[in-house]
């Protein structure tokens, strides 16, 4: 493993503990897209199928189980938690994401690595995962303040793709046979999505001020 | 293998 397969994986887990430090600590979920948290749920649920099928390593399956667990205990907390519940945007966040499974699923059916329903279901997993940041993105843009755990979350998630990125490249060149064109190009479609995000945190931080993203 | 590969990432 290179030093940015492990530096992107890790901003992953600190952009998952993030959240769950906001919702368990301040007991506050405002800010957060349910509508990307379901996504999320969905895509490592379809992702880590093999989990059953295939052992790769305990770092590789521990990780799949705290992505698994945090994703749905999220989803579970913006739902049924007495308090946490309360503090969720609910008129905001109305991206209609069920639209965007149906695409995915068409998608993973016409392209995958092998017609098996472990393969179509990766497959869909990754192009599900390539757009489930926009209900968020668009719930930050009609949040009028955003806080800064909630923006530190969202840049600690692009961080991760970006890293990713640079892992493939890396992988690219130093293994043989490293040609993954379904990870590659869902996986900068998702981070290109990022880019406007990133833009406007880094002017805010450069000039100091509150985050805000123009309407 | 190729297939396994990219299931080494998360």
């Amino acid at each position: 493993m290179n030093i940015f397969r492990l530096a992107g994986d890790m901003t992953h887990l600190f952009s998952v503990l993030v959240l769950l430090l906001k919702i368990h600590t301040i007991k506050s979920c405002a800010g957060i897209s349910l509508k990307t948290q379901e996504l999320y749920a969905i895509v490592f649920t379809t992702r880590y199928l093999d989990l059953f099928t295939t052992y790769i390593s305990l770092y590789n399956t521990i990780m799949k189980l705290i992505f698994l667990g945090s994703s749905i205990s999220i989803v579970w907390y913006m739902r049924h938690h007495k308090v946490v519940r309360r503090s969720y945007d609910k008129d905001q966040d109305t991206f209609r994401h069920y639209l965007l499974m149906l695409p995915c699923l068409l998608l993973a059916l016409l392209i995958n690595e092998k017609f098996t329903f472990l393969e179509v279901m990766w497959a869909f997993s990754l192009y599900l995962e390539a757009v489930a940041i926009l209900p968020q993105l668009v719930l930050l843009q009609r949040t009028r303040n955003i806080d800064n755990l909630t923006g530190q979350y969202v840049l600690l998630l692009g961080a991760y793709r970006a890293l990713y990125v640079l892992n493939w490249i890396y992988r690219y060149f130093t293994e043989e046979n490293y040609v993954h064109w379904i990870t590659w190009v869902s996986g900068i479609v998702q981070t290109l999505l990022y880019a406007d995000f990133f833009y406007y945190y880094f002017q805010s931080w450069k000039n100091n001020v509150k985050l805000q993203l123009p309407a | 293998p190729k297939d396994q590969a990219a299931k080494d990432e998360l």
